[in-house]
């Protein structure tokens, strides 16, 4: 199974155009390899993105750069994930 | 645990376990729902609905609940299972949802993705899309909520078969969405369409593919409305409301637009719960507080569409 190691999930906030534009380019550029969890709209809504680990640095990097408000909603994916695992293991054997 | 059951919808469940337990509703409640295949996923799952009726003539206005099209959205099947049983217990017991079913048929797709769930659990967590093979490219799966014949290809998806937008070769390439439209085309007297998906607490109507104001939207809207404000009421969850294209962004192709574009007025996407922490993976503690609060939003919706049957 995938493991999501190191990963974070960052929420951005967007208030006009330009950023959603600048946003766009960034979700949509192979180099990061970003997964968009909810996508930048025209309205005002925070856009949520994982984040693999190899990526971390260069989107914060770009964020700073660009002025843009982030903050990480989930910090260790990873343990997340092994969370829910292992509930659903407890589960099934209950 | 509902009833004696076994099945613990506080938690989330494989596919064989969901399919298991849908059966399980139908033994038990033989008089009033059937377990029916209505195909089979790519992969060669069985697809199964749940059909809650109280008898009357064979094709009697119908309501569709339609879940898990988006795979990693495991709150939305869990719901869905929930709600499942929650008709179950409540019929003759709840007089809104007595008179609902007193009327109208109520299929309930809990996997509306098979292929996409058993994936996320085998391998990928975060899969959103179908499982099918794409000719002369390395990346699998089309977005099976940009595979309908609406606006097919148009804004908000994509040609490329890596996006978790692709829109597929064609409307209905997907055998997921072939399924349900040819279900609902045979059937020919569904009046209702709601889709659930997760997350951000958002209950839309058409269009996602065009600004264009649907011809019913002020009424769509008061209706949306009115089920929020029931949603909200159960634990002040607030639902922001309204068209797809204008409350989030473009989407071409979605279950909801096809289904409203062919006669299926009452038509509605939730998106479920956000506490702003997890995403898609939310605590399986929280399912029971989203499935109940979701039904009480549903429930809002089906009492309008039986008190207007058109």
């Amino acid at each position: 199974r995938e493991k999501f190691l190191g990963d974070q999930v960052f929420r951005i906030n967007v208030r006009n155009g330009d950023e959603i534009s600048k946003l766009s380019w960034l979700v949509n550029s192979d180099n990061f390899k970003l997964d968009v969890w909810r996508s930048p709209s025209t309205f005002g809504r925070p856009v949520d993105v994982l984040v693999p680990s190899v990526s971390l640095q260069p989107v914060r990097s770009f964020l700073a750069s660009q002025g843009f408000e982030y903050s990480v909603t989930i910090e260790d994916l990873q343990a997340l994930l092994d969370d829910e695992d292992e509930e659903m293991q407890h589960n099934e054997g209950q | 645990e509902r009833n004696g059951s076994h099945f613990n919808y506080g938690a989330y469940h494989s596919l064989e376990a969901i399919y298991h337990e849908m059966d399980s509703i139908a033994s038990d409640f033989p008089d009033l729902v059937s377990r029916v295949q209505i195909g089979c996923s790519f992969e060669h799952r069985p697809m199964y609905v749940l059909k809650f009726s109280t008898g009357g003539e064979q094709q009697r206005p119908a309501i569709w609940l339609n879940a898990g099209i988006h795979s990693r959205e495991w709150v939305s099947q869990a719901t869905a299972i929930w709600t499942a049983r929650k008709i179950v217990s409540d019929y003759q017991k709840d007089p809104a949802l007595s008179a609902i079913l007193e009327k109208m048929d109520i299929f309930l797709l809990p996997v509306a993705n098979p292929d996409g769930y058993v994936y996320t659990q085998t391998h990928n967590r975060m899969w959103r899309k179908t499982r099918s093979l794409n000719p002369g490219s390395l990346c699998v799966g089309t977005d099976p909520n940009r595979n309908w014949n609406a606006s097919f290809a148009g804004q908000g998806t994509s040609a490329n078969p890596c996006s978790e937008v692709y829109h597929g070769p064609h409307a209905n390439s997907e055998v997921e969405v072939k399924s349900v439209v040819e279900f609902i085309q045979n059937h020919g007297n569904f009046k209702c369409f709601v889709d659930l998906h997760s997350y951000s607490q958002l209950l839309m109507y058409p269009y996602g593919y065009t600004v264009k104001k649907a011809p019913d939207a002020e009424e769509l809207d008061e209706v949306a409305r009115r089920a929020a404000k029931a949603l909200a009421s159960l634990s002040g969850t607030e639902y922001q409301v309204g068209p797809t294209c204008t409350t989030v962004y473009p989407a071409s192709g979605s279950s909801i637009d096809w289904a409203y574009d062919n006669g299926i007025k009452y038509a509605f996407t939730f998106e479920l719960r956000d506490t702003g922490h997890y995403g898609f993976l939310l605590p399986a503690s929280q399912i029971v507080p989203t499935a109940e609060e979701t039904w009480l939003g549903l429930r809002s919706i089906m009492a309008h569409v039986r008190d207007h049957l058109y």
